[in-house]
């Protein structure tokens, strides 16, 4: 999971759409 | 006996899980190639490997506005996303080309011909999303479809890390329905195309695998520059 930072932070992310 | 439920036409002619899916579409997202570089192969690929990033990122938005996507756990939603993300960008990039014959449409302005395929060194990917949008070009695939289409390839990626197979099973089994039931309402001509759909995705799954081969073969040669995001998929499905 270390490796896949930006997709598990993304995805926790509650806001969406996730701004750029 | 094993219960079987056929799918019932929903008497408003809307199935409510394509509506949502719908609803749910990315905004278009311009490539913006930098007009401070000249045209090279280099420049192409970077312009596609950052509107690549860019769309991504719209793209798990969008998984998350899928219903029932935000009730499985995250470990499985990351898992269906790295084993389809690709899947997903191939399969808007061929919706957007339908208009289009024989060009790739990446963005309104970013819109590729053989010729420049070759420039950049993608043609054989280039021909390779071309077969898929003849494909779908001849059923005259719609909007409704594509979105349905769209979810179903990430609800039905083949992830090996799946940690609750049902819940990603009863997800496949509300994406599918309501594709049968889209075409019950609208395609009552042809009872079997929403088998004809279903039977386009081991090619969505043959080019895809084709273009994470070929991003990958170009990271490795370190020429181009590549977002976190992008290059952290691209190193989940090698």
């Amino acid at each position: 999971k270390e490796k896949h930072k930006i997709l598990h932070r993304l995805l926790q992310n509650s806001s969406s759409p996730v701004d750029l | 006996q094993p219960h079987r439920k056929q799918p019932s036409c929903s008497t408003l002619g809307e199935n409510k899980v394509v509506t949502l899916l719908l609803g749910a579409e990315p905004e278009k997202v311009c490539a913006m190639p930098d007009p401070a570089l000249p045209d090279s192969d280099i420049k192409a690929l970077t312009t596609l490997c950052d509107l690549a990033d860019r769309e991504l990122v719209l793209n798990i938005s969008w998984a998350k506005n899928i219903p029932g996507f935000s009730s499985l756990c995250l470990s499985d939603q990351m898992s269906l996303l790295q084993s389809a993300w690709m899947e997903i960008l191939v399969l808007r990039v061929a919706f957007r080309s339908l208009p289009c014959e024989d060009k790739l449409v990446f963005a309104d302005d970013y819109i590729m011909d053989a010729e420049q395929a070759k420039s950049a060194g993608l043609l054989e990917l280039h021909k390779a999303i071309l077969q898929l949008v003849s494909r779908y070009r001849s059923m005259r695939l719609e909007k409704e479809e594509f979105v349905t289409l769209k979810a179903i390839a990430l609800a039905n990626s083949d992830s090996m890390h799946i940690e609750d197979v049902e819940a990603v099973q009863g997800l496949q089994d509300s994406l599918h329905e309501a594709l049968l039931d889209y075409e019950c309402v609208h395609h009552r001509e042809d009872p079997r195309r929403a088998g004809k759909l279903i039977m386009t995705l081991p090619l969505l799954r043959q080019t895809s695998a084709k273009a994470v081969r070929h991003f990958c073969s170009i990271k490795q040669d370190g020429r181009v520059p590549m977002h976190k995001l992008f290059l952290e998929l691209l190193e989940a499905n090698v």
